[in-house]
């Protein structure tokens, strides 16, 4: 998880699409 | 089938409607050579349809529910794959065999070459090439992108059943639309151009390492935090 930090909180953040 | 057409024909029409409209590329203008100003450009865009791509994979029906290290591995494993589906079907038909990473950003063999590129520019051209000879629908198009990042054989799978069940609606959805157009052999013929799929997008994955590691090509966090997933 810590290698994959950026896609770990972009799946965390929301169930919806994620925000640019 | 246990279900009737009509709900299996939801998640292709849910997968049409949530399909993201395609990225317009940023013309990168921090250096006069224009090869690297080409691939800079082509880098920020990946970076940017990624993001999307994260986006439209937590509407997939039935991605949301799997666990959170599973939507990872899958992720990891088919980004790649997912994203090059939608560079072969808008690159169908376009004179001159160029590819279409956005509408402002094709790029011919020549183009390709001297960025450093002709090794992802033949095999996304075959992939094309394939695609275009299937005569692919867009219901088609959608559901391939879907599966590609669930077929991804991502390892370890932390809840195997959960990931199945995941696959199965997805493959049942395709042979539902198939057999609702009496095709009864779409399905399998487009199960079958998945390893073309795979092994382009492992070209593809091997050619954007390369830029970064041996000609120090600098890439995005979130873009790099994918490559070296693989």
């Amino acid at each position: 998880k810590e290698k994959h930090k950026i896609l770990h909180r972009l799946l965390q953040n929301s169930t919806s699409p994620v925000e640019l | 089938y246990a279900h009737p057409v009509s709900s299996r024909n939801k998640v292709i029409s849910h997968l049409l409607l949530t399909e993201p409209t395609p990225l317009a590329a940023n013309q990168d203008d921090s250096t006069n050579d224009g090869s690297l100003r080409t691939l800079l450009t082509l880098c920020d865009l990946l970076n940017r349809e990624l993001l999307v791509l994260i986006g439209w994979a937590k509407q997939i029906p039935g991605f949301s529910g799997l666990s959170l290290v599973d939507q990872m591995s899958l992720l990891q494993s088919g980004w790649m794959e997912a994203l090059l589906v939608g560079v072969a079907w808008r690159s169908q038909g376009m004179p001159g065999e160029e590819l279409v990473f956005a509408g402002n950003l094709r790029l011919d063999e020549a183009q390709c070459r001297a960025a450093g590129l002709a090794d992802l520019y033949e095999a996304l051209r075959h992939l094309t090439s394939k695609y275009q000879a299937m005569n692919l629908t867009p219901e088609e198009v959608v559901t391939l992108k879907a599966m590609a990042l669930a077929n991804s054989d991502a390892d370890p799978v932390d809840c195997p059943d959960s990931v199945q069940r995941f696959q199965d609606e997805l493959h049942e959805a395709l042979q539902e639309y198939e057999l609702s157009r009496r095709e009864q052999h779409r399905a399998g013929r487009l199960l079958m151009s998945l390893p073309l799929l795979r092994q382009t997008a492992d070209r593809a994955v091997q050619a954007f390492l390369q830029l970064h590691r041996h000609r120090c090509v600098p890439l995005h966090k979130l873009l790099l935090e994918m490559l070296d997933a693989k």
